[in-house]
C-alpha cells in the first residue's frame, strides 16, 4: 500500500 | 488517528489556548517570548499551506484554523493590545530571529521529501518547530523568572511533544510503510530542548520555593 498523499498529522 | 496522537493534539491545542487565555485574562504577557510565539505562529502558516488544497478531514481542518488563529492571536496581544503590550520586556527577548529562520530555510532546501513549493514550506515548519522555544529558553535563563510561565504550560507543552512521539511508534508498527524520517527526527529534537526548558522550570521550582500555579 502506498502512503496516503499529503500529511495528515498537525 | 490513535490515542496517542488525538490526546498529543489536545494537549497541544491546549498549551497554545491556556496561553492566550491566560494573557486575556491578566492582560500580561510578563515572562513570555514574543519571538518564540511568533516562529510558532510562522510555524503553522507555513506548515498548513496545504488547508484549502488537501482536505485530509473536518477534524483536521478545523485543528489548524484554530492553531492558526490562536497563535495569531497570542502574538496580536504582545505586539498590538493597548494594556497586555506593555507587559513585554523587550529588552531581555533579545534572541536574533536570523541564527533560527535562516538555517531552518537552508535546511529545508537541501534536506527535504519533495522539491516543491508546499513541500519545502512543510519541511521548514517542522525544522523551526523544532527550535521555536530557544527564544523562550534564553529568556528563561535570563530572567530566571518562571512565575509568570504557567506551570500548565509548560507540562502542556511536554505532553503533547511525549504523546507525538508515542504516536509516531504506534503507527510505526501498526501502518504499513510509515516511516517519515524528516518529522522523527525535527520531533525527536524538539523534545530534547524541550527537555532543557522543563529542567530549568523544575530547577526553578525546587530552589525558588513558590511557584504560582494558576487556578
Amino acid at each position: 500500500k502506498e502512503q496516503p498523499q499529503g500529511h495528515d498529522e498537525l | 488517528m490513535n490515542i496517542f496522537r488525538l490526546a498529543g493534539d489536545m494537549t497541544h491545542l491546549a498549551s497554545v489556548l491556556v496561553l492566550l487565555l491566560k494573557i486575556h485574562t491578566i492582560k500580561s504577557c510578563a515572562g513570555i517570548s514574543l519571538k518564540t510565539q511568533e516562529l510558532y505562529a510562522i510555524v503553522f502558516a507555513t506548515r498548513y499551506l496545504d488547508i484549502f488544497t488537501d482536505f485530509i478531514s473536518l477534524y483536521n481542518t478545523i485543528m489548524k484554523l484554530i492553531f492558526l488563529g490562536s497563535s495569531f492571536s497570542i502574538v496580536w496581544y504582545i505586539r498590538q493590545h493597548k494594556i497586555v503590550r506593555r507587559s513585554y520586556d523587550k529588552d531581555q527577548d533579545t534572541f536574533r530571529y536570523v541564527f533560527i529562520v535562516l538555517p531552518c530555510i537552508f535546511l529545508a532546501l537541501i534536506i527535504n521529501e519533495k522539491f516543491t513549493f508546499k513541500e519545502v514550506m512543510w519541511t521548514f515548519s517542522l525544522y523551526l518547530e523544532a527550535v521555536a522555544i530557544l527564544p523562550q529558553l534564553v529568556l528563561l535563563q535570563r530572567t530566571r523568572n518562571i512565575d509568570n510561565l504557567t506551570g500548565q504550560y509548560v507540562f502542556l507543552l511536554g505532553a503533547y511533544r511525549a504523546l507525538y512521539i508515542l504516536n509516531w511508534i504506534y503507527r510505526y508498527f501498526t501502518e504499513p510503510h510509515y516511516i517519515h524520517w524528516i518529522p522523527w527526527i525535527a520531533g525527536i529534537v524538539q523534545t530534547l530542548l524541550y527537555g532543557d526548558f522543563f529542567y530549568y522550570y523544575f530547577h526553578s521550582w525546587k530552589n525558588n520555593k513558590k511557584l504560582q500555579l494558576p487556578a
